[in-house]
C-alpha cells in the first residue's frame, strides 16, 4: 500500500506500489528510474532468402520489433539489516530478481534469475532488462570496448557512412562487455554487467540489456541448430548481476562517478577467489 | 605441471570464436563446460599445495603442520556449497587477484541463521543472514540444503594476497558472556 525504500547514505531506491523500481536518489538528486523485464518475439524467417533470416545464435532479430512485458505487477519481499538491504522481486513464474544495496556501496546490485523460458506457444523469446530514466540523452549512449575505452554510439547512425536503419531494434544493438551508460548535462546512469551481453538505448534515457534467449530456429549462419538448450530438461536458467550507478554527470575533481564505476568494474569482473576448508579446531585453536 | 597444462590447454580452446560468442553446437558447449570443470578441479590440487605452504606461520612449533583442504565451490552461483552447508565449523580463504587492496561483501550459503565470523586477528565481525530467494531454492536441479546466505564484509583484502576467516555455527560456541539477541523476524 505504500512505497518501499531501501538504501544507505549514498544511494536510495524507491519501489512503487506495483513492486517496480520508481526512483533513485544518489549524489544529491532524485531521478525517476524504473526497471522492468520484457521479451522480444524472435523473428522466424525463411533462411533461403538472405534478407529474411530467423533470429538465431549469430543474429538477434525481433519479429517486427514486437516486445512483451513480463508482468504488470511484481510481488516484493523486503529484508533490511545492518550490512545489506534487499528486495526480492518475483515478476512471473520464470523471472525473479533481488535488488540490493550494501551498507558502504554507492551503487545498487540487481541479481536476476531468468528461465527456463517457456516455448509451449512455439515462440522464441529474447529477454531484456530495461532501465528507463528521465535523462535527456538525445540519442547518444556509450558502450565499452572489451572493458577498456568507452565508445560513443548514436542511435540510427554510423560514424563513417550514411546509414538507413531498416530494423530499428536489431540495428541499434551493440556488444556490451562490461558497461553501458548515458548522460545529459546534469545526470548520468551507467550499468555494469558481469558478462558480455547485447545492449542498446532505443529511446532517450533508456538502457536495455539482453539477459537470456531461447530460440526455435537456426539462423543459417553456420551452427546448424536452434539456440534451444534443452539438455537438462526444460531449458536453461541464467542468473547474473547488473550494477546500477546514478549521479551527477559533471566531472568533479573530488568525486568522479566514472572513476568509481571503473573500480567497481574491476572488482566485479575479478572478485576474490573463495576456498573453503573443513576445520576441527575451536576458534582459539584456529587462531 | 600436468594440472596447470590441462588448464592452459582448456583456456586455449576457450579462445576459439565459437567459444567466445556462444555460437558452438550444444554438444560442444557441454564439452567446453566439462573441460573447464576438470581443469579447475585439477588446478585445485596446486592451489591447495600453495596455500598450505603460505599459511604455515614461521613461528610454528609443530613439526607436522595440519594440511587444509581449500576446496573451491563451483556452485556458489546457485547459492550452494557442500563445505559450508555440511559443517558447523569451516574456514573461508579469500584470495584477491587485483593489484590493489579491496573490500568485499561475502555471501556464504548456509543452513542456519546463527553464525559467528572471526577475522584473522581474532575479531568477531558483524554479520547478517538473508534467505536464499525462493526462486533459487525451488530450482529443479539444485541439490542444496542452504536456505540462507551469511553476509559479512571482508575488508582490506591485500593486493594479490589472501585472508582467511573462521566461521562457526553460534550454537556450537561455548557461552562466553551474554548471548546476542536473536534476529528479528520480518
Amino acid at each position: 500500500s505504500s512505497y518501499t525504500v531501501i538504501g544507505n547514505n549514498n544511494i536510495k531506491l524507491t519501489f512503487d506500489t506495483n513492486g517496480f523500481l520508481a526512483y533513485v536518489t544518489a549524489d544529491g538528486m532524485t531521478r525517476t528510474i524504473s526497471q522492468e523485464f520484457l521479451y522480444y518475439i524472435a523473428a522466424t524467417g525463411n533462411n533461403e532468402e538472405f534478407l529474411n533470416r530467423s533470429s538465431g545464435a549469430y543474429i538477434f532479430r525481433p519479429d517486427k520489433n514486437q516486445i512483451r512485458f513480463a508482468t504488470d505487477e511484481v510481488s516484493l519481499e523486503v529484508y533490511k539489516g545492518q550490512l545489506v538491504q534487499e528486495v526480492h522481486q518475483q515478476f512471473n513464474s520464470w523471472i525473479s530478481q533481488v535488488v540490493r544495496v550494501y551498507k558502504q556501496s554507492n551503487h545498487a546490485e540487481f541479481e536476476w534469475l531468468v528461465g527456463p523460458i517457456p516455448i509451449k506457444d512455439n515462440i522464441g523469446k529474447e529477454v531484456i532488462s530495461r532501465f528507463t530514466s528521465d535523462i535527456k540523452s538525445e540519442g547518444i549512449f556509450y558502450t565499452d570496448s572489451n572493458g577498456r575505452e568507452m565508445l560513443k554510439r548514436r542511435r540510427n547512425h554510423r560514424e563513417t557512412w550514411n546509414v538507413k536503419i531498416h530494423e530499428s531494434v536489431a540495428g541499434n544493438y551493440y556488444p556490451v562487455t562490461t558497461k553501458i551508460a548515458l548522460e545529459d548535462d546534469t545526470a548520468r546512469m551507467a550499468i555494469l554487467t558481469d558478462r558480455a551481453q547485447g545492449g542498446s538505448s532505443l529511446e532517450d534515457g533508456v538502457l536495455e540489456l539482453m539477459v537470456h534467449r531461447r530460440l526455435l530456429h537456426d539462423d543459417a549462419f553456420g551452427v546448424g541448430e536452434a539456440l534451444n538448450e534443452t539438455e537438462y530438461g526444460e531449458g536453461l536458467i541464467a542468473r547474473g548481476k547488473h550494477h546500477l550507478f546514478m549521479g551527477k554527470s559533471l566531472q568533479r575533481p573530488e568525486v568522479s562517478l566514472k572513476a568509481i564505476e571503473r573500480l567497481v568494474q574491476l572488482e566485479t569482473l575479478l572478485p576474490s577467489w573463495k576456498f573453503f576448508s573443513n576445520v576441527s579446531y575451536s576458534s582459539d585453536q584456529w587462531l | 605441471d600436468p594440472h596447470l597444462n590441462f588448464m592452459r590447454e582448456t583456456m586455449g580452446i576457450m579462445q576459439h570464436h565459437d567459444a567466445v560468442t556462444g555460437t558452438e553446437k550444444q554438444k560442444v558447449a557441454l564439452d567446453y563446460a566439462k573441460r573447464m570443470s576438470v581443469a579447475l578441479r585439477a588446478c585445485s590440487t596446486n592451489i591447495r599445495s600453495v596455500l598450505n605452504q603460505l599459511s604455515i606461520s614461521s613461528d610454528r612449533v609443530s613439526p607436522q603442520p595440519t594440511k587444509f583442504e581449500f576446496k573451491t565451490c563451483t556452485l556458489l552461483n546457485i547459492s550452494s556449497c557442500a563445505t559450508s552447508e555440511l559443517n558447523d565449523r569451516f574456514a573461508l580463504t579469500l584470495y584477491n587477484p587485483l593489484a590493489h587492496s579491496t573490500n568485499e561483501y561475502v555471501r556464504v550459503p548456509v543452513t542456519d541463521y546463527k553464525y559467528v565470523v572471526i577475522d584473522p586477528t581474532g575479531k568477531s565481525l558483524p554479520t547478517q543472514v538473508v534467505p536464499v530467494p525462493k526462486a533459487v531454492t525451488n530450482l529443479q536441479h539444485r541439490n542444496s540444503s542452504a536456505q540462507y546466505e551469511l553476509i559479512f564484509l571482508a575488508s582490506n583484502l591485500p593486493a594479490v594476497g589472501y585472508k582467511t576467516y573462521y566461521i562457526e555455527k553460534s550454537d556450537s560456541i561455548p557461552v562466553r558472556g551474554k548471548p546476542s539477541a536473536s534476529p528479528k523476524k520480518k
